[in-house]
C-alpha cells in the first residue's frame, strides 16, 4: 500500500516538525539548515524520503516530498514550476508502467495529497499562494493548513480560517473536498465527520520535544506562560489532521487521485 | 523636542501593535487592511503619523514612519529605494533649513532610529534584510527587533539572537551601538545597562488588548495554554526596548543622528 504526501510552503514554517509529529518518526534527523547564500543559489529542488510505517495493522510505504526553499528566493516562478513538474512526472511514470507488461507489481508514486502550508502571519492567501495553488489544484488533492498556529489567539485563528476560505472561493481554487458521510454510519462517526469539515483549513501546531504535563508525556512546546500540547484539540487541529490523513480519508485521497486527477492526465495524454 | 522613529518590516509582523503598545496610543485606529491585489499594486509608500506625547515631564513630538508593504511584493527592489530616499530627503530638508534664516524654530524631521523587524520564523537574516540594512546602516541608527517572539521558546529565542548577531558581523552591518556607561553612574544603573546590552537584538511581543491577570490589568495575548504578559521581562524584551527608546537612550540616538549620520550627509553634500 503506497501513499505519497507532498509538503509545500516556505522554509521555517515547521513542515518537517509536523511530518515527524504526524508519523512519529524522525525523517529529518540529519537536516542541515543551509545559510542565506546557499538557500538562494539552490533553485528549488525536490527532496524525497520514503519510510515503511505500520498504521492500524496496515503496512504502508509512505513517501514525503518536500519542496525546500519555496518562497525564500526573491523570485518564486521556479517554485511552482518544479512542484507541478514533479506531479506530472509521477503521472507519466504510472502511465508508462500501466501500459507495460508488469502491471501486477507496479509502484504507485503518484502524489495523493499536497499539504499546503499557509503562514500564521499571513493576512490571508498571498499572491504566491494563489499562483502555486492554481498550478496544482487540477492535478493533486490540496489540503490547506495554517502552520505554527500557536502564535495565533482563538479569535485570530477563526478570522484567518474564514479569510482563507473566502479567498479560495474568490480565486476559484479547488481544494480537496471531503466526501459525504454514508447515511448508514453511526451518529458518533457522523459527528466526528461534521467536526472535521468545520475545522478546515486545519490550524496545526507541531513539536519535536516530549515533556511531562500532569503525569502524562505529551509532545509540546514549552513557553514561560504555558505548555502547548500538540494533541490537545483545544490547542490545535493536529489530531484532526492526523485522523483524516492516516485513518479516515487516506483511501479517499487515493481514490480521487486515481479517478479524477490521473484520469484527467490520461485523457490529456491520449488526446495529444 | 522632536523624535522620529521609522519602522521597517513585512506587513503582519505586528509593527503597528508594537508602536501602540510602546507609546500607549492608538495611532492606527482607522487602518484598513488592503486585499492581496491592492497590496501588490501599491508600490511601497511611506505613511507618516505624528503625535504629541508627554514622557517623564518632557513634551515630545513623536513621528512614526511606516513603510507598509515591504517584503510583500514579489520584487523588493522598490522597498529599499523608498526607505533610503526618505531618510535622505529629511537630511536634505534639514540642510536647507540650517542654511536658511529661521534657524531658531527649525523642526527636526530627521529619522533618529530605524526599528528593523525580523520575523520570528526566519532562520536568521534573510537576503532582503541584508540588502535593506546595507542601504540604511550608514544613514540611520538601526535597532533590530525579533517580532512576535511569543511564537519562540526560550531556547529558540537564544539561538535566533545569536545567529542574527553573527550575520550582522559577517555582512558587516553597522547597527546602533549603545554608548559606554559613565564610570560614575551607580551600580544599579550599570547593571541595567549591562542587561540591556546583553538582550540585543530585543525579542518583543506586543498586544492591543488589556486583560485582568491575578488582579492586575495587563497588556497581553490570551492563549488556551496561558497569557503572555507583554511587560513581564520573562515573557519578552518589550520593557527593555521601551526603556531604551523612551528614557535612557533617546538623547543618544538624537546625538548620533546629528554628529555621525547627518555630518556624513553634509560632508557628501559639500564635497559634491
Ligand atoms: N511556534 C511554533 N514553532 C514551530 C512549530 N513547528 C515547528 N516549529 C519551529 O520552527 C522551526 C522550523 O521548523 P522546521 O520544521 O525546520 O521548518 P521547515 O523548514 O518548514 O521544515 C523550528 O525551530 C521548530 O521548532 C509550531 O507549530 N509552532
Ligand atoms: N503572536 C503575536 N501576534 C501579534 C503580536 N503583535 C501583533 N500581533 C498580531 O499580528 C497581526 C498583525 O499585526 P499588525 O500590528 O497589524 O502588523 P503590521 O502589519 O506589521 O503593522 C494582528 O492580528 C496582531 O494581533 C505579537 O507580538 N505576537
Amino acid at each position: 500500500f503506497d501513499f505519497t504526501l507532498m509538503v509545500v510552503g516556505e522554509s521555517g514554517l515547521g513542515k518537517s516538525t509536523l511530518i515527524n509529529s504526524l508519523f512519529l518518526g524522525d525523517l529529518y534527523r540529519n537536516r542541515t539548515i543551509p545559510d542565506v547564500h546557499d538557500r538562494l543559489e539552490k533553485t528549488t529542488t525536490i527532496e524525497k524520503k520514503t519510510m515503511e510505517i505500520e498504521e492500524r495493522g496496515v503496512r504502508l510505504r509512505l513517501t514525503i516530498v518536500d519542496t525546500p526553499g519555496f518562497g525564500d528566493a526573491i523570485n518564486c516562478e521556479d517554485s511552482w514550476r518544479v512542484c507541478s513538474a514533479y506531479v506530472d512526472d509521477q503521472f507519466r511514470q504510472y502511465f508508462t508502467d500501466e501500459s507495460g507488461l508488469n502491471r501486477r507489481h507496479m509502484q504507485d508514486n503518484r502524489v495523493h495529497c499536497c499539504l499546503y502550508f499557509v503562514p500564521p502571519w499571513a493576512h490571508s492567501l498571498r499572491q504566491v499562494d494563489v499562483e502555486m495553488m492554481r498550478r496544482l489544484h487540477r492535478k493533486v488533492n490540496i489540503v490547506v493548513v495554517i502552520a505554527k498556529a500557536d502564535s495565533l489567539t482563538v479569535m485570530e485563528v477563526k478570522k484567518l480560517k474564514a479569510r482563507i476560505l473566502q479567498d479560495l472561493e474568490d480565486y476559484q481554487i479547488q481544494v480537496y473536498q471531503f466526501p459525504e458521510c454514508d447515511s448508514d454510519e453511526d451518529e458518533e462517526f457522523k459527528q466526528q465527520d461534521r467536526e472535521l469539515k468545520a475545522a478546515v483549513p486545519f490550524a496545526v501546531v507541531a513539536a519535536d520535544t516530549v515533556m511531562e504535563v500532569g503525569g502524562r508525556r505529551v509532545r509540546g512546546r514549552q513557553y514561560p506562560w504555558g505548555i502547548v500540547d500538540v494533541e490537545n484539540p483545544r490547542h490545535s487541529d493536529f489530531t484532526k489532521l492526523r485522523t483524516m490523513l492516516i485513518s479516515t480519508h487516506m483511501q479517499d485521497l487515493k481514490d480521487v487521485t486515481q479517478d479524477v486527477h490521473y484520469e484527467n492526465f490520461r485523457a490529456q495524454c491520449i488526446s495529444q
